[in-house]
């Protein structure tokens, strides 16, 4: 039965005409993690890879294609944990860094610490080389247009993200 | 949100979650994701979890520490996720989805939401779907 790798791409509200796009994008982020598994890799490389591959991908809520908070800008927050030690390291409304998932591996690998946040975890990305990028470049049109649509006084961003239920 | 739970050949575990957080949120505003036991959680000698969803109702309930506290009693992946998911929309009427793997490699993709698109690798089989009831197949090539 092992190895295994499961992914998700965030549950919610999918609109019809992004559904292929998500779907393919998780099958494609299953097949590079699970290479890594295949090859022999760790089961912590595994899921790095794969939330990567995501936080690349355009379509999904995370990294490049995050959605904007009230001011408009993008706050990324991430998440790792090794089964093995209990080691777990995260950031948290952390500001372009294309790959948040990589960094909190890094607050794990590096550091005595569990989260670093802000500003803290901006230098800290500095001090272990992991270039900064624009904030343009996580931004896609159809976040800024969800993000104007629930500007409103009357929107509701929690129901237009998560739907009702299943 | 993104993420991914996996159990390797020799059987340890891991999990990884990332996101861009809620919709319009507060500037400053952190969900579940990066607050261990909420946006996810691994032991090796129990299993883990990866979140999605409203993540502040994710943390009222713990909702990845939730779903492994029923593995430890017993239920299999796919009952423990049920009842985490339950527990968080009785409890503070949140919605939301996980991925949960056990130390055996039996493993599961749940969700409360009318969608959550998932993907799993095990053998040479990969598995996917979007909407609830969904899971479609494909071969893997092996290298």
């Amino acid at each position: 039965m092992l190895p295994v790798l499961v992914v998700h791409g965030g549950a919610g509200h999918i609109p019809k005409e992004r559904s292929e796009k998500s779907t393919a994008g998780v099958c494609s982020a299953v097949r590079a993690g699970y290479a890594i598994l295949q090859g022999g890799g760790s089961s912590m490389d595994a899921v790095v890879e794969a939330v990567s591959e995501l936080e690349n991908n355009p379509s999904f809520n995370a990294g490049c294609g995050s959605v904007l908070n009230v001011k408009g800008e993008v706050e990324m927050d991430a998440i790792v944990m090794d089964g093995k030690t209990l080691g777990s390291g995260a950031v948290s409304a952390v500001r372009c860094i294309a790959n948040p998932v990589q960094l909190a591996r890094l607050v794990m690998d590096k550091t005595s610490h569990a989260c670093l946040t802000a500003e803290g975890a901006t230098q800290f990305a500095s001090a272990m080389g992991v270039p900064t990028v624009p904030q343009e470049s996580l931004i896609t049109e159809y976040s800024r247009m969800r993000w104007k649509k629930n500007l409103a006084p009357d929107a509701n961003p929690v129901e237009c993200q998560m739907g009702k239920m299943g | 949100t993104v993420g991914a739970v996996a159990v390797d050949s020799d059987g340890n575990i891991a999990c990884a979650t990332s996101t861009g957080g809620m919709l319009n949120k507060m500037e400053g505003r952190v969900g579940d994701t990066p607050c261990i036991g909420c946006g996810g959680y691994a032991d090796n000698k129990i299993g883990a979890v990866s979140t999605t969803g409203h993540g502040e109702a994710i943390m009222k309930v713990t909702l990845a520490r939730l779903i492994l506290f029923h593995m430890e009693q017993g239920q299999s992946v796919e009952a423990a996720s049920d009842l985490g998911l339950a527990y968080m929309k009785s409890r503070v009427d949140g919605l939301g989805g996980v991925v949960t793997v056990d130390p055996q490699g039996h493993w599961a993709a749940r969700f409360s939401s009318p969608q959550m698109s998932w993907g799993a690798a095990q053998k040479d089989t990969l598995h996917y779907g979007l909407y609830t009831g969904e899971h479609f197949t494909q071969r893997i090539d092996l290298p």
